[in-house]
């Protein structure tokens, strides 16, 4: 695994997410349980919390954009990059913004929400990418059925090294 | 006259491999490269090697068939070097 360049980390352990926009290409419902569920791999194994939030800013604010969304960093149409997410700190830090031309689901076609979501967030705690073919943080897209996911013993360790273990 | 074929497959694949360095490598453009010197290992070469060694891959410094594979792989969008 590897560390974010300066180690960012939140401060706090109690975090908030908003979803700023839906994909239509998926369900309302099947959105927002990727999103928990993505959430879930990280506080499952760390003291970290998260609280959905509806009309404030949030530590993590999630969004679906096309090509150039002014963050200096556009998408490139269907495949190639599949979203990004900026590292623990304010304004843009700890947001996730996924490509919206990516087929999203919630199954093995196109390109998993859950699988791609997970990953992107262990940007948004200080995570980089791992040379772990086996980990979550591995830079290229790879298919795990959610409902078999279980959080790479690489990327345990490296969010372990930022946050502590899991209190539970 | 019209492009050769074999010339414009390596004309795309030299687009790839600089845009993916550009992208996740922080290879920066250079605006002028008949200004560049002759002296020292060509910066694209040397990028490439050090995608080669993040991926496993055999460490060559150039864009053989195996690293092009993973460069053309869905990936995230976020710089596997971070300065």
């Amino acid at each position: 695994y590897a560390f974010t360049p300066g180690n960012p980390k939140w401060k706090r352990n109690n975090l908030t997410y908003r979803i700023l926009n839906y994909t239509p290409k998926m369900t309302r419902a099947d959105v927002d349980e990727a999103i928990r569920k993505a959430l879930s791999v990280w506080s499952n194994v760390t003291p970290l919390t998260f609280q959905k939030v509806e009309d404030e800013v949030a530590d993590i604010m999630i969004s679906f954009a096309y090509r150039d969304h002014r963050d200096n960093s556009p998408f490139d149409g269907p495949n190639g990059q599949l979203a990004h997410a900026f590292q623990p700190g304010e304004g843009l830090g700890g947001d996730v913004h996924m490509d919206e031309e990516e087929a999203w689901t919630k199954d093995g076609r196109g390109y998993n929400l859950f699988i791609v979501l997970a990953h992107e967030l262990g940007h948004s705690l200080g995570l980089s990418h791992s040379n772990d073919p086996g980990a979550l943080m591995y830079p290229t897209y790879s298919y795990t059925d959610p409902s078999e996911f279980r959080l790479p013993q690489d990327d345990i360790d490296g969010i372990q090294a930022i946050y502590g273990r899991s209190n539970a | 006259f019209p492009v050769a074929p074999e010339a414009e497959d390596e004309g795309k694949t030299l687009q790839l491999v600089e845009s993916y360095l550009q992208n996740f490598y922080d290879l920066q453009k250079d605006p002028h490269p008949h200004l560049r010197s002759s002296g020292g290992e060509n910066p694209l070469a040397s990028k490439l090697k050090e995608m080669q060694s993040f991926f496993g891959l055999e460490v060559t410094g150039k864009p053989d068939l195996d690293t092009l594979e993973v460069m053309k792989k869905p990936r995230c969008g976020v710089p596997d070097v971070l300065r």
